[in-house]
């Protein structure tokens, strides 16, 4: 019943729960919100995006996904919350409202479908793709290590047993190649945005490597601004920096390919715990972790919003 | 579904650049399965791992025979992943 609004967005769902919901929503808000499809997983599951947009060609566009790690369940739970909250605001809160007349947003809920069912029926714990790896009877390749960004360097294993296996080459996974083939058409993306679970960070590019990003000052400035949002209302603590400097070394990663592809504005959100839940984050914290994240999402939105480049 | 009955969380504190290079050999252990959460990087960071229950004290016997501090996240992950289930139906239901 797409009428009704029953979605309960303080608890964990199945992949087709909310894959249900995307529809409810693009239904219930279909002055804004459209559903697209922008590829298959390895399983052959659809790979949906949400487009929110008030009209125009084109627009430059602000790209945001969840769930590339399968396990980090309170990202796609977040996502999916966001979704709402975009949707609903629009028209109501000013900034978001003057932010979709001016730019599309793009949101996709579930990076990586095929990991997030195995997690619900298999392996709670399991954070790759399930793609077979030819010579190996490990499956899956650690999504966030397959960008063609330093791929293959340090941070990533080419065991294909490993956790953060690379892959065979750069974009093999198809998760990974939809999202670089819907960038790379789409050729207006001016952020882009990933969330992951745990560990409190807010982080910018580099990766791959130790160097700073050219405009290191102002993504470190405006990293900071958003971490001291999402501190605003609960008081939960961002540390703010280069993935490299932050935790470690690791290539592959999607936002060093979206930076090094031209889009300014790329940063990676690991959201609660500080590990005492691990990726087994209460429900109850759901709400809480999405609307803290919204604030934080929200400074770099409108920042990106005011800053064409 | 898999179970993960013992298997257990441990924070690992590492003081110096060696520390972090044990850490890392340990890493490279395959048959130990560990599951790092947070990998050994910098001395600043720690380090979390899952060690499965039949590894337990395999991975703090390597621990403290090189006097590296770490504490445990989480005693029993199973005992969580009950809890999450448990929620989940309830949200269900409800």
């Amino acid at each position: 019943d797409r009428s009704s609004n029953s979605f309960n967005f303080g608890a964990y769902h199945t992949l087709d729960e909310i894959y249900a919901e995307l529809d409810h929503l693009a239904s219930q808000y279909s002055n804004i919100v459209s559903k697209l499809q922008i590829g298959e997983s390895y399983e052959k599951r659809p790979l949906y995006v949400l487009k929110f947009s008030t009209g125009g060609s084109n627009r430059p566009a602000i790209w945001l996904d969840a769930g590339i790690h399968s396990r980090e369940w309170v990202t796609q739970a977040s996502a999916i919350w966001i979704a709402k909250k975009i949707a609903t605001d629009y028209g109501q809160d000013p900034s978001i409202t003057s932010l979709l007349n001016k730019m599309d947003i793009f949101l996709l809920t579930v990076s990586n479908p095929d990991g997030y069912v195995f997690t619900h029926t298999t392996n709670r714990m399991w954070r790759k793709t399930r793609s077979k790896n030819k010579g190996s009877v490990c499956f899956g390749v650690d999504p966030n290590r397959n960008w063609d960004a330093g791929f293959g360097g340090p941070g990533a294993s080419k065991n294909p047993c490993s956790d953060s296996y690379h892959g065979p080459s750069a974009n093999s996974e198809v998760e990974v190649r939809s999202v670089v083939n819907f960038i790379k058409n789409h050729g207006n993306v001016r952020a882009f945005l990933t969330l992951h679970s745990y560990s409190q960070l807010l982080m910018y590019p580099y990766g791959y490597k130790c160097t700073e990003p050219a405009d290191y000052a102002e993504l470190d400035a405006l990293g900071r601004a958003a971490a001291s949002s999402i501190r605003s209302l609960y008081g939960t603590t961002f540390t703010v920096g280069s993935i490299c400097t932050t935790i470690y070394q690791a290539s592959g990663g999607s936002i060093d390919w979206s930076y090094d592809n031209g889009i300014k504005y790329s940063f990676a959100f690991e959201l609660r715990d500080t590990g005492n839940y691990g990726f087994l984050l209460p429900a109850s914290q759901i709400i809480p972790t999405a609307e803290e994240t919204w604030l934080g999402l929200k400074k770099i939105m409108e920042h990106v919003r005011d800053s064409p480049y | 579904l898999q179970t993960f009955v013992g298997h257990q969380v441990l924070r690992i504190k590492t003081r110096n650049e060696e520390e972090v290079k044990k850490l890392q050999l340990l890493e490279s252990l395959e048959h130990l399965e560990l599951d790092f959460w947070r990998n050994p990087s910098t001395p600043a960071h720690p380090v979390d791992v899952r060690v499965p229950a039949n590894n337990v004290q395999a991975v703090k016997a390597f621990l403290e025979s090189y006097g590296i501090e770490y504490s445990i996240l989480i005693e029993d992950l199973q005992v969580v992943l009950d809890q999450e289930k448990q929620d989940m139906e309830y949200n269900q239901q409800k």
